[in-house]
């Protein structure tokens, strides 16, 4: 089976804001 | 064929033609007959009554008095001795001399310069007179386009007094690079046609293996010739009361400068021929450049110059960067770490490549296998994913990139058997309950 590619938007990106990487 | 290569396309040693570097070349002279009108005599020898010259008894000018005497006009074809007649066709026939003003005499000198537009390895230097052969004379040489002098060879009938060196000196491996000074053909005799032949390797040692002897290429290596006539021979009668006649008749006189030699070339060109400058330069050939082939050609630094053998071409050798460079430089570290084979470091790979040679891919970037890694694209961006991935840097064989737990995929851009995605970029798969 091939897995779903990680869905960017689903990520919270509250605490991480400085590691959130330009899309 | 080119004589720089053999049959099979193999690089060979090559030397331009043996010439004589002086002829048709401009002499600057520092005294000529002629401006204005002079008279001049030519010594000759007093007969006997048979017709015979007579035996020299007593004082040399017993037997040879002045005779002949002409006039030296430059303003008269017929009569002119320009400095153009040491360098001309030197036909025996019909010998054509330039003469310098008479009674130049010690400490006065007479100065013959030769500039041979390149450098030379000369192998001679000869002169032949018109005149009786100088007392004292000196011969020298520069490498620098005449910026600086070193003499080359002396004559002279009092070597020490004039020239403060002993006469024939030994030349040994120590002193092979030194001037010798020589009372051999400073004679009176002849009056005229004398000739001076210096061989700039004749004695000297290290002659027979010229090819491994660095002190001996650098003693035949010439830009410019002076000729220094320091002394005339005389028979001391110039300073008597009725001397005019004595003093005409002492001058230097030369029919023919000649510069044997060639082209130097360092091995690795069969000729000299001229830029649009009129400049001479070798035509270089063995991947190398400048006016001796004194260097290797840009991004052949592969291994460090070498003057070519007769065993050994030494041809300068392109880097190796897999068409991803076009500069390199040499390192001799890597030279001699390689067992003097190679030492070539490429500057700026491009493509994406990397390493002395560009051979592998630089970071952030794998290879393709695909394709040779003489192909512009054979290195392929990781394209790590920005959250699935714990680095940039994949491994530059598979191209794999490092996930974080619980994340598969070439890029780290899904989540593994087992796991889901969670919210927290930190940790974005989690197992699964």
């Amino acid at each position: 089976d091939v897995m779903p590619t990680l869905d960017m938007t689903l990520f919270d990106w509250t605490d991480y804001e400085d590691l959130r990487p330009e899309m | 064929p080119d004589p720089c290569y053999d049959e099979t396309g193999h690089p060979r040693r090559c030397i331009p033609d043996f010439v004589n570097a002086a002829f048709g070349k401009e002499v600057r002279v520092s005294s000529t007959c002629g401006r204005p009108p002079s008279r001049f005599c030519v010594l000759s020898e007093r007969k006997g009554p048979g017709g015979e010259a007579e035996e020299e008894r007593g004082p040399r000018a017993a037997s040879i008095s002045p005779s002949s005497c002409q006039v030296c006009d430059a303003g008269d074809p017929k009569r002119w001795h320009p400095a153009s007649y040491l360098t001309d066709l030197n036909n025996p026939h019909n010998l054509t001399c330039w003469q310098s003003e008479s009674f130049v005499q010690h400490p006065l000198n007479v100065t013959l310069s030769l500039a041979l537009g390149k450098k030379f390895e000369v192998t001679y230097v000869s002169l032949q007179f018109c005149s009786p052969r100088p007392e004292s004379m000196a011969i020298l040489k520069s490498m620098d386009g005449g910026k600086s002098w070193v003499p080359f060879q002396f004559y002279s009938a009092q070597c020490r007094k004039m020239y403060n060196r002993p006469n024939r000196a030994a030349i040994t491996k120590q002193n092979e690079q030194e001037a010798v000074c020589t009372d051999s053909h400073t004679d009176l005799r002849p009056l005229a046609g004398g000739l001076i032949a210096f061989s700039t390797l004749d004695g000297r040692p290290s002659a027979h293996d010229f090819d491994n002897s660095p002190v001996l290429q650098d003693w035949v290596t010439a830009t410019d010739i002076q000729v220094v006539f320091s002394r005339l021979h005389t028979f001391g009668d110039e300073n008597e009361d009725d001397s005019q006649l004595a003093r005409d008749s002492y001058y230097y006189a030369v029919s023919d400068l000649q510069v044997g030699g060639r082209c130097k070339c360092n091995g690795h060109a069969a000729r000299c021929l001229r830029d649009r400058d009129g400049q001479l330069l070798c035509d270089c050939k063995h991947h190398t450049a400048g006016p001796e082939c004194d260097r290797c050609k840009p991004f052949h630094y592969d291994r460090p110059w070498q003057r070519a053998t007769a065993r050994e071409a030494n041809e300068c050798v392109a880097c190796n960067c897999n068409l991803h460079a076009r500069r390199c430089r040499f390192n001799m570290e890597l030279y001699k770490l390689s067992g003097r084979k190679s030492g070539g470091v490429c500057l700026n790979c491009r493509h994406n490549t990397a390493g002395r040679h560009c051979h592998y891919c630089k970071e952030g970037y794998y290879r393709d296998m695909t394709k040779p890694i003489t192909h512009r694209k054979a290195c392929k961006a990781c394209d790590c994913h920005p959250v699935g991935a714990a680095g940039k840097t994949c491994n530059q064989t598979t191209g794999q990139c490092p996930c974080k737990d619980g994340v598969t995929g070439i890029t780290c851009n899904r989540c593994a058997k087992g796991y889901q995605q969670s919210r927290s970029p930190i940790a974005p798969c989690i197992k699964i309950p």
